[in-house]
């Protein structure tokens, strides 16, 4: 059986919604050390994945490793019934076809319960290098989703440039071009609420082009985290990682865009 | 043309 008591639903709510609109379904992989997702969009270019660890719940207790075939618009209507501070329990008993979802408010004076059918889901693991990527920019999530944003106003990809100064983000469209660089800044402020600055770790320059119409879905992670870290390297896939507070994390690849 | 690339050539099945 799997039971697991996440202290705040929002943490939930958020991550589910930050990948129903990129994958339809998915297992949820269950074992003692967590809860754990990696799915890709139809069509086989991005690929999202997140980690809750076992340590972020409490309590939580796993016996065996489980595979939960959760279609995301179900969860994602149900989590809306749940507030933003109640308390999340999930619960599933070895060989039922229900996931249960337990939402306890704050003062532990409501307490609701839904059920949710889970899919036999056939999919197939793609096996992610274990690499070191040439440069890392770690930038305001926020930051992140206005620059996505802004530049989806021009054209339908954007070229990144990681250099020693800092990251410059570039579209050009039918209409014209723009352009937003964000320069290296002293520290990063991670803490408290301070304005997150941009850091550039780096061993060589790096240039890609990517597709604005994913970037703005991953996007979609901003509200879990303050900063998202970006990794890339030439020519391989990039990975963008929100952390969940310190108990996970999600991330998304996606491949680079080459000219023919 | 651009062409975007699938995650399926740079990341192996198991």
């Amino acid at each position: 059986m799997l039971e697991a008591r996440l202290p705040q639903a929002s943490i939930l709510k958020k991550i589910v919604e930050s990948v129903k609109d990129l994958v339809s379904q998915a297992n949820f992989d269950c074992s003692d050390s967590g809860i754990s997702f990696q799915a890709m969009d139809e069509s086989n270019i991005a690929l999202s994945s997140f980690l809750l660890r076992a340590d972020g719940f409490d309590p939580y207790r796993c016996d065996r490793n489980l595979s939960l075939g959760i279609k995301f618009a179900s969860l994602s209507k149900i989590l809306k019934c749940a507030g933003n501070d109640d308390v999340v329990i999930i619960r599933y008993m070895d060989d039922a076809d229900i996931l249960s979802l337990v939402f306890e408010s704050p003062n532990n004076e409501r307490i609701s319960e839904f059920d949710i059918k889970l899919l036999d889901i056939d999919s197939e693991y793609l096996s992610i290098p274990d690499q070191e990527f040439e440069c890392k920019v770690k930038m305001s999530s926020s930051e992140f989703s206005r620059i996505c944003r802004d530049l989806m106003t021009i054209g339908a990809s954007v070229v990144i440039d990681a250099t020693k100064e800092g990251v410059k983000f570039s579209a050009t469209g039918d209409d014209g071009s723009g352009s937003v660089l964000l320069k290296q800044s002293g520290s990063i402020d991670n803490e408290g609420r301070g304005v997150v600055g941009t850091s550039v770790e780096m061993v060589e320059p790096v240039s890609l082009e990517l597709s604005l119409k994913y970037l703005n879905n991953f996007t979609k992670a901003a509200p879990l985290s303050d900063s998202v870290a970006i990794n890339m390297s030439n020519g391989i896939p990039v990975m963008f990682q929100f952390d969940v507070g310190d108990i996970g994390y999600i991330r998304y690849f996606l491949a680079p865009q080459i000219k023919d | 043309k651009i062409h975007q690339q699938s995650l399926l050539s740079f990341f192996g099945t198991p």
